[in-house]
């Protein structure tokens, strides 16, 4: 559509496709279509009109949170923050930019390295811990991931650190016996206090399809979400399936990784992101 | 399920026992839902109902099935034509040593991919492989490489952080000195509008000019996987595609409209995060989740 015009039925497909290709999914997608077609009401349209449009269906479909870096000022210390997620999601790039984060606004923060389990995975994190200046716990590869947790919370009590950032191991949702050692790892730290951990984050990939509602679902069910980062959205992925999560779960965003350096996170923004799924 | 959905149009509308124009185009409407859902790209979807049309009214129902079951067989028989018919393994032929090239987004399984090939071509083919570690970014990326080297007991060839061109290089000659037929060059990942990497790519591949070049690909991975693979096949011309983490629920669209837009094939799945964890692709049985 080039002009003002009517919202024909080909404006419609075409507006579709351009929330497909966001990874927004057919239902949502139908949704915010229905939004713009009642904002619409039978009369013409400019195409910069449409797209101001979308972008306000979909921001209206996002929560609007406190700021994220309220992060570190809560009562408890060491304020537990858990990363989990699917493989390869970022996990442990992200837990890096968050010590950062954290250590730039005054924190006293510590790393447990609890993904015990994947080749090159502790010594990874321990040179992340390195670059962002923070201490890190980590036992021996192939050691109890729960153990190492429940180490390392001691090891932030007693050495008063501020923040505890907790690194697990990619695991698919679909897999009963790794969502299994997750909920042994929050049964152990919960010996030390049972309001543990303060705070879940989410990791996931920003290239993911429909595949982040059941993630979402998955993790869900073995912990209290209280957090979502999406990240590589520095790549061409829109991150559109986003909505859904928020549309359904009321998914909170905090973070959106934008990078593979210590300063490449950013706070989550509703209108940025809704205006950058069209883009 | 599709077939039930599909016998609930023809159940809605008239004529029952017979395909229309009508109950094809309401049942294919409910195939484009499906297959949306399922990450398939939505231009790849566009092309696949239209083929599956022409196809669905030209048909004849059987009086054994239902008219839904007829058409889901249709659909089923046209991704498996799409997805490349059968299985087809790479043959690693051509004067040793071999090379091979991990490509893809970051993340995406091309490290435990470059292990598990490497335990395949030693078991499997007999050959004896040796590892290339040419991702000097991300941080302990070489020591991921080498632990899963000393797992199989295949040689990796590092030179700590370099420069990965030269590393592929040297790597290529120490396979020769080593007796090593077949070289397997892990690399960092990268975003395909990451100009200076992609070229960094191209150099790689211009240097030590593999005979396989595999496009890693996550099995979750959404509409962009058709942007992706086509600039990493337009610049690096992949041979086949390595479709990883089919071990969760995802129903790997991607793998439709990657085959379908870069003409390359599907070549194996990863199905765990064990080194054995590697598979033939089957496109039957791709096509079987696909359509879920
Ligand atoms: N471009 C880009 N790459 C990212 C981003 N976040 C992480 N990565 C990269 O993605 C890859 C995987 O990151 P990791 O932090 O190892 O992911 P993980 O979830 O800890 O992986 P597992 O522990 O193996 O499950 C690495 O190459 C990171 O550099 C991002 O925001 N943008
Ligand atoms: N469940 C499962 N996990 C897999 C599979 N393939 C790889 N992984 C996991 O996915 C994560 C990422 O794998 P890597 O091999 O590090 O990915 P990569 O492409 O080399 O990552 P970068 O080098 O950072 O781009 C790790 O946790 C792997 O164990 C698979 O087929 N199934
Ligand atoms: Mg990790
Ligand atoms: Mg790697």
């Amino acid at each position: 559509a080039l002009g003002k015009g009517r919202l024909t039925e080909d404006v419609l497909e075409s507006l579709e496709e351009k929330l497909l290709a966001a990874d927004i999914g057919i239902e949502t997608a139908q949704a915010i279509l229905e939004g713009v077609r009642k904002r619409a009401r039978g009369g013409d349209v400019t195409p910069d009109q449409l797209l101001e449009w979308l972008a306000e269906e979909a921001k209206g479909l996002l929560p609007e949170l406190p700021p994220a870096s309220t992060l570190a000022r809560h009562g408890s210390k060491p304020y537990v923050i858990l990363f989990v997620g699917v493989n390869g999601a970022g996990k442990t790039t992200s837990v890096a930019k968050i010590a950062h984060r954290l250590v730039a606004e005054g924190n006293k923060v510590l790393l447990a390295a609890c993904d015990t389990f994947r080749a090159g995975a502790i010594a990874q994190l321990e040179t992340w811990a390195e670059r962002a200046g923070v201490e890190i716990v980590r036992h021996q590869d192939g050691s109890d991931a729960a153990a190492v947790a429940f180490d390392a919370y001691a090891a932030a009590k007693a050495r008063g650190h501020d923040v505890l950032l907790i690194d697990t191991a990619g695991r698919l949702h679909t897999k009963d016996n790794l969502m299994e050692e997750l909920r042994k790892l929050v049964r152990v730290l919960r010996k030390h206090d049972p309001a543990l951990p303060h705070e879940t984050l989410l990791v996931i990939d920003g290239n993911t399809g429909q595949n982040a509602l059941p993630q979402f679902r998955g993790f869900g069910s073995v912990t209290d979400l209280t957090g979502l980062i999406i990240t590589k959205l520095d790549g061409t992925a829109k991150g559109g399936a986003l909505l859904t999560l928020s549309r359904e779960f009321g998914a909170p965003v905090r973070w959106i990784g934008v990078g593979e350096g210590l300063d490449d996170l950013i706070p989550f923004d509703r209108e940025a992101f809704a205006r950058g799924l069209f883009s | 399920q599709l077939t039930d959905k599909l016998d609930n149009v023809f159940r809605r509308l008239r004529g029952q026992h017979q395909i229309t124009e009508e109950n094809v185009s309401e049942s294919l409407r409910e195939v484009r839902v499906a297959l949306l859902a399922a990450d398939v790209h939505f231009q790849t979807v566009k092309e696949f109902i239209a083929a599956v049309k022409a196809k669905a009214l030209g048909a004849e129902v059987l009086a054994s099935v239902s008219p839904g079951q007829m058409i889901v067989k249709i659909l089923h028989d046209e991704m498996v034509t799409l997805l490349g018919g059968q299985s087809e393994e790479p043959r690693f032929a051509g004067s040793p040593p071999v090379g091979i090239l991990m490509m893809g987004l970051q993340g995406s399984g091309k490290t435990t991919a470059s292990g598990k090939l490497a335990m395949l071509l030693r078991d499997k083919w007999h050959r004896k492989p040796l590892l290339v570690a040419c991702d000097v970014y991300r941080p302990a990326a070489i020591e991921q490489l080498k632990v899963l080297g000393a797992q199989l007991g295949v040689p990796v060839y590092d030179e700590g952080l370099g420069d990965p061109v030269r590393i592929a290089k040297n790597g290529l000659q120490a396979a020769r000195e080593q007796g090593c037929d077949t070289v397997i060059f892990d690399t960092a990942g990268r975003l395909q509008i990451d100009d200076d990497l992609m070229i960094e790519l191209e150099k790689i591949q211009a240097a030590v000019k593999p005979s396989e070049r595999f496009f890693v690909a996550d099995a979750m991975t959404g509409q962009e996987a058709v942007n992706v693979a086509k600039t990493f096949n337009d610049r690096l011309d992949f041979t086949g595609v390595i479709l990883t983490k089919m071990d969760g629920d995802a129903r790997g669209g991607a793998a439709l409209s990657v085959k379908s837009v870069t003409g390359k094939p599907v070549r194996y799945v990863g199905t765990g995060e064990k080194l054995d964890a590697l598979e033939l692709f089957h496109p039957d049985r791709m096509a079987s989740r696909i359509l879920g």
